[in-house]
């Protein structure tokens, strides 16, 4: 069973036009492993993704240098995860 | 562990697994003979079942609305939400003035795990798993979004043609068998009048075009209608939407659900996608799936009622 130890789900918000092309550049960063939950899409609207641990540090690094402001939405996945699998047991109990 | 023995008992507040949806499915009509049925439009990729509950009061071939919720298997709340709309027909059904007056009219279909494979799979392997599951000859990589795979602009900008691509549109148009099984429905029942396909996450109505920026020839009472929608949704609980083309709205996507549902004339073709708490994404806790398939019924009634309100 694949699991998400350590991934973490970040919400990029870009200030503008040029900020929302380079995030959208992301998506073509196949070796990043990056899992857009919410793409790209306007200024007003923030883009969700979920970054392996493996690529945690090159992704925020990479957000950093271009300025591009994040916040952690999901601190780490399979602990969320986990608290849904426990939740439905506990709910099938 | 104490299986529901039928759907009074059914925990529609909690996720659910695909057997127990499909035990869900078997007891509402077994508790509605006269109302609901569950018709087999075909098998997924692995063999699964592809389940559609079929709500009619009686007629042949009736004008129809069409739901389907989870083609992308890894957002729970929409299977979850699917489950609660179908025993809310059945409830309401004799009960709520409008829905009689559609169900007396009209059929209501309504495929709660549009794709099995995918939802199993998020179960047992992978929770984040959103695709199909058919393998791609010559790829490592498994699976096809369903929600590229229409004929509709297929192969256009807007989905991607590397199956390691979560947007992956297959190798050919309705090459996955949970699209081509609803594609074959679809035409071969001929006489849908409504088609809403439900995703989540982001709190979006969306109306076709995706795949073009020409916008639809019903384009101002889609428009309106969508605003009436997400009006009549946000009274609940003061959930915010935003609505319009997918195009406009979103970004371009080709070989998209309600594109191909319009081109066939299927006028009143929505998709939503439901709510985000801002936290989680699609791994909404629980406890958001009663409010969530609450608010958004309200919205679907008003689709559906404007869509038995001015037949064409």
């Amino acid at each position: 069973k694949e699991t998400f130890e350590g991934h973490q789900v970040l919400r990029i918000t870009a200030k503008d036009e040029a900020q929302l092309a380079l995030i959208k550049d992301m998506e073509e960063m196949v070796h990043l492993q990056l899992d857009f939950w919410r793409g790209v899409t306007d200024v007003a609207t923030p883009v969700d993704v979920r970054v392996p641990f493996h690529s945690l540090q090159s992704v925020k690094r990479h957000l950093e240098s271009l300025e591009l402001e994040y916040l952690v939405m999901i601190q780490d996945l399979q602990v969320m995860l986990d608290e849904e699998k426990l939740e439905m047991e506990s709910a099938a109990r | 562990v104490a299986e529901p023995r039928n759907t009074e008992s059914f925990d529609f507040s909690r996720y659910h697994t695909i057997s127990e949806i499909y035990s869900f499915q078997d007891m509402l009509v077994a508790e509605n003979p006269n109302l609901v049925s569950k018709i087999v439009i075909g098998q997924s990729y692995q063999g699964r079942p592809l389940n559609v509950l079929k709500f009619s009061t009686g007629g042949t071939n009736r004008p129809a609305i069409w739901i389907d919720t989870g083609i992308h298997s890894r957002e729970w709340v929409t299977q979850a939400s699917g489950t609660w709309f179908a025993k809310k027909i059945a409830s309401d059904y004799g009960r709520d003035s409008a829905l009689t007056a559609i169900l007396d009219k009209m059929d209501i279909f309504v495929e709660i795990v549009t794709n099995p494979d995918g939802f199993y799979f998020t179960h047992n392997s992978n929770r984040m798993w959103r695709k199909t599951r058919k393998p791609n000859p010559g790829s490592s990589c498994v699976g096809v979004d369903p929600n590229r795979n229409w004929d509709a602009g297929f192969g256009g900008a807007g989905a991607s043609g590397n199956p390691c691509s979560e947007t992956y549109r297959g190798e050919k148009a309705h090459s996955e068998p949970e699209v081509k099984s609803i594609v074959d429905f679809v035409k071969s029942h001929g006489n849908f009048k409504a088609f809403v396909s439900i995703h989540s996450y982001s709190q979006m109505l969306l109306y076709p075009y995706g795949y073009t920026t020409t916008p639809v020839k019903d384009q101002a009472e889609l428009h309106n209608l969508a605003n009436k929608a997400i009006t009549d949704l946000a009274s609940l609980y003061g959930t915010r939407y935003r609505y319009g083309s997918i195009i406009n709205t979103i970004y371009q996507a080709s070989g998209g659900t309600i594109d191909w549902t319009y081109n066939q004339g299927i006028k009143y073709s929505y998709t939503f996608e439901l709510r985000d708490t801002g936290r989680y994404g699609f791994i909404l806790p629980a406890n958001q799936i009663i409010p969530t398939a609450q608010e958004t019924w309200l919205a679907l009634m008003a689709i559906m009622d404007h869509t038995f309100k001015n037949p064409y």
